[in-house]
């Protein structure tokens, strides 16, 4: 039914979010190989083969995102170049909100400690870790996980893009869903909307480590990697 | 732009994308 009167002007973000959580991508598994024997050959092999399937989730989600298609082709591929990262590591931080000390690279594949620091994963797990634990502390719901995802899509600062008006379009309307998502649900906590987007530093930081993180993995070879994972890998470098 | 041709490729296909 129609809202009316001050239900009205409730609609805008709420039709953006609802259409990001409609958009939101089947869940992925990792099916790790049962007959490969080499611990940290099967994690690392597991986890590169993950990160591509998600890439191409990533970019099928992308042209779901409100004003992303009407952005030159050029500068949509500028754009996920720079954040793809960003959007798979709040991915992971977002399924492990609910494991202290485990990172949920997907419901099959989900990493300890332990498990972490034999296959060199030490440091990208305790940086996810740390992200996840600032969200944990935040209580991020979905209906905010997409907003902030849809946001850290368009937060690129590449200096490739050509229109970057454009672009800070788009973050502005994301921008205005946000804060009026927040002010309807949490109008007793103002500072709601600049505590999620101030998780943003983080965010990149944690896409920083997992970038050093896949490039020395490609670096020092023997794990399969498969083309668009490292044209993308190779697109941030 | 040819270093990017699956990215390209990827986007370019279906650019519309599937009604919601």
């Amino acid at each position: 039914s129609m809202p009316s009167g001050k239900e009205a002007d409730k609609g805008s973000s709420n039709v953006i979010v609802s259409h990001l959580l409609v958009a939101e991508p089947e869940k992925l598994f990792a099916m790790p190989d049962p007959l490969q024997p080499d611990a940290t050959l099967r994690t690392l092999t597991t986890l590169c083969d993950l990160a591509d399937r998600e890439l191409v989730v990533i970019i099928g989600w992308a042209k779901h995102i409100p004003g992303f298609l009407s952005l030159s082709l050029a500068d949509q591929m500028s754009v996920l170049q720079s954040v793809w990262l960003e959007v798979l590591v709040l991915g992971v931080a977002f399924r492990s909100l609910g494991c202290e000390d485990e990172v949920v690279f997907a419901e099959d594949f989900v990493l300890d400690e332990e498990l972490s620091r034999v296959a060199g994963l030490g440091e990208l797990s305790a940086a996810v870790g740390q992200l996840a634990r600032r969200y944990r502390a935040l209580q991020l719901d979905r209906e905010e996980f997409v907003m902030l995802k849809a946001i850290a899509l368009t937060n690129s600062d590449s200096v490739y893009i050509e229109d970057t008006e454009a672009v800070q379009k788009l973050r502005d309307l994301l921008h205005q869903a946000l804060l009026e998502l927040e002010s309807q649900r949490r109008p007793e906590d103002p500072r709601r909307a600049g505590r999620l987007l101030l998780t943003l530093p983080l965010l990149r930081q944690t896409a920083g480590r997992a970038l050093a993180t896949f490039y020395g993995i490609k670096t020092r070879g023997g794990v399969p990697m498969h083309k668009l994972f490292l044209e993308m890998l190779e697109a941030m470098m | 732009k040819e270093k990017h041709k699956i990215l390209h490729r990827l986007l370019q296909n279906s650019t519309s994308p599937v009604d919601l």
